[in-house]
């Protein structure tokens, strides 16, 4: 599920 | 963001501002590891292709874009504006040896099979490593001067900081990315022998050599 792996961090 | 991952954040821009800083007033690059800011480069590029397709905040774009102009600007001061004072002869890792497992790597690792998603691994695992030539040749070489140890720190401080926002995270959010968090031990692993020398030596006010 990408949705929980959004990458939102640096 | 938690405060964590903010002063992890603050860690890194602190470790860029102080390489450039360290370049720009010695005039020289003497003990940094072209190799190991090359890598840095190929790490941001590749994570950060999702900036035109994917808005976080205003906080992450401006991030993601000073990273990757910042790390092209030091391999710009090492190849061309200072270039007579980085010298190849020692800074002799092979980084082919770190990219083709990395490779490999995030071909079996990585959260869907897309072009950005398996670059963005390959950058996780790439990251973690990237750092190996520049020990590398602290190990050869035996010492290094205090800013670049203070460079060194940060850079390490930043990813070892990362790892209390993955424990919030889980907690909070109940968020976790097994990917990061692998790499992120590993990365924040290899700093230890030089932390050590560091809390022991430098912060003592003492030169960073390593034993004979």
């Amino acid at each position: 599920d990408p949705s929980s792996h959004s990458h939102d961090e640096l | 963001m938690n405060i964590f991952r903010f002063l992890g954040d603050l860690s890194h821009l602190a470790s860029i501002f102080i390489l450039i800083h360290k370049i720009q007033t010695t005039r020289s690059c003497r003990g940094i590891s072209f190799k190991t800011q090359a890598v840095y480069v190929a790490v941001f590029v590749t994570r950060y292709l999702d900036l035109f397709t994917t808005f976080v905040s205003v906080y992450n774009t401006s991030m993601k874009i000073f990273f990757i102009a910042s790390s092209c600007y030091i391999l710009y001061l090492m190849k061309v504006r200072f270039r007579p004072t980085n010298d190849p002869s020692i800074d002799t890792f092979r980084v082919e040896y770190l990219v083709g497992p990395c490779a490999v790597l995030a071909l079996i690792f990585n959260y869907g099979y897309s072009v950005t998603e398996v670059l963005w691994s390959l950058s996780i695992f790439l990251e973690s490593v990237a750092i190996l030539p520049q020990l590398f040749m602290l190990q050869r070489t035996g010492e290094a001067e205090t800013i670049t140890t203070h460079y060194l720190a940060a850079l390490g401080a930043y990813r070892a900081l990362y790892i209390p926002n993955w424990i919030y995270r889980y907690f909070s959010e109940g968020y976790v990315d097994p990917i990061s968090v692998t790499a992120g031990l590993v990365q924040t692993g290899l700093y230890l022998d030089f932390f050590y020398v560091y809390f022991t030596k430098v912060l003592q006010g003492q030169k960073f050599e390593l034993p004979a």
